[in-house]
């Protein structure tokens, strides 16, 4: 189960941050993932005082609610990869951005279950830097793209591209990998599929034996 | 033997998780829940968990009506205080409190579990002198387990006092929220909207069942 409470002093209309809210939950919390298991009692709660004094926001497309979206957002995310960084038996964070989509929900979708598949997840607890795997995962997400335009790096080194695997220098993938274990650091997965301007991320963590251990333990 | 009453267990002695923010215009401040003006917070050990004296029920208040919003999970099998947020929400548009428990999630509990979440509302906005609808609940922990309310009950006077607008009041209530979760997850910004400072503050728990489709 993932919680939230946040809090603003911000003045903004009811029906203004209701939705604000929801939108930044969509670019957070609802970008996670650990285990694939939604929860029964996952709730975010979002108050706003309007001590501030700052100027009422009463639309959402006013410049004031884009400033107020942009804040709300960063504190979500960073509360967000938190979970995902803490996430059972996990050692690394992963965090996987697309771009190249269509729109920002369809990048998303793809960010998402590139995050969630347990092949990617295990290999990257393997140090394996599974190309294969991370393609398949984008492939099942349920969004159509050009697999020809398919590219995908690993931090900074470049796994496929053109839709086909490169020449890559395992060993170094590998250690990329081993050291964000070591460090309880971040992956980062880049993919592009291909010329849209829809980006999205999604976080997850890595899948090792700890997980099962603490879940066959933990009766529910 | 020292007696285990309730206490505000030094939060400072549990480990924070980092927090990896976005770029942006913002500056991360101390005081999660509680950086923003007109909130308090406060976590204590209310002898929920099943095991240890961690802090494990938390509070968080706002001196006016706040606006309110809300995201909660898109499983059908909704725990009683997911039915009760969405009602309250539904009735009001603010609310002035969060009564957060851990230890026991009070999901497949049916019309007695929500009936607990009702007496706990309104057992707090009796001692914060406000309208039950303007307390909002959230709860985690084992499902089909229902709250320990005669704890939680006895407890609420040694919360609402322990109360705290500093940034360990918002430690505190972070600590307190945490089931199998290894670090705490808080954090705080400043930034501008319109020229003018304000601050966003947030706390969150998780670890395991996370893949959040809320709504």
């Amino acid at each position: 189960t993932m919680l939230g409470v946040i809090t603003t002093d911000a003045v903004v209309a009811s029906d203004v941050w209701r939705k604000m809210v929801q939108i930044a939950v969509n670019r957070s919390f609802n970008q996670i993932t650990v285990d694939g298991d939604t929860s029964t009692n996952d709730t975010v709660i979002a108050l706003a005082s309007g001590l501030s004094g700052s100027p009422r926001i009463s639309s959402l497309q006013s410049h004031e609610a884009v400033e107020l979206q942009a804040g709300l957002d960063a504190v979500m995310q960073g509360l967000a990869k938190s979970i995902a960084w803490d996430g059972e038996g996990a050692t690394c964070l992963i965090e996987v951005s697309v771009t190249g989509g269509e729109i920002e929900a369809e990048a998303a979708k793809i960010a998402r279950s590139v995050a969630s598949s347990s092949l990617v997840k295990a290999a990257i607890y393997g140090r394996d830097p599974n190309w294969g795997r991370i393609a398949c995962a984008a492939g099942y997400a349920g969004i159509s793209f050009d697999q020809k335009k398919l590219r995908v790096l690993l931090g900074d080194i470049l796994l496929m591209d053109g839709g086909e695997p490169q020449l890559f220098d395992r060993a170094a993938a590998s250690a990329y990998l081993k050291k964000s274990g070591e460090t309880h650091g971040t992956v980062d997965i880049k993919v592009s599929v291909g010329d849209g301007p829809g980006r999205g991320q999604a976080w997850g963590c890595d899948l090792s034996y700890d997980y099962v251990k603490i879940n066959a333990e933990y009766t529910t | 033997v020292s007696a285990t009453t309730p206490t505000d267990v030094d939060a400072s002695s549990f480990p924070a998780a980092p927090i990896f923010l976005p770029q942006g215009p913002w500056s991360q401040i101390p005081g999660g829940v509680t950086a923003a003006q007109g909130f308090k917070a406060a976590g204590i050990y209310g002898g929920l968990r099943a095991v240890g004296q961690k802090p494990d029920l938390a509070l968080v208040t706002c001196d006016v009506d706040a606006i309110s919003a809300g995201a909660f999970t898109t499983n059908v099998v909704a725990a009683a205080p997911v039915l009760y947020c969405k009602n309250a929400l539904e009735f009001s548009e603010t609310a002035r409190a969060v009564l957060i428990n851990a230890g026991q999630a009070n999901a497949g509990t049916g019309d007695a579990g929500y009936q607990d979440v009702i007496e706990c509302a309104n057992a707090l906005a009796k001692l914060l002198k406000m309208g039950p609808e303007e307390v909002l609940i959230e709860s985690t922990g084992v499902i089909g387990q229902r709250i320990k309310k005669g704890a939680l009950l006895e407890s609420l006077p040694n919360l609402v006092s322990s109360l705290s607008q500093s940034t360990l009041g918002a430690d505190a209530a972070a600590v307190a929220i945490t089931t199998t979760d290894l670090v705490s997850k808080s954090v705080a910004i400043e930034t501008e909207v319109g020229g003018a400072t304000i601050t966003v503050g947030g706390m969150a728990k998780g670890s395991g069942m996370i893949h959040p489709n809320m709504a």
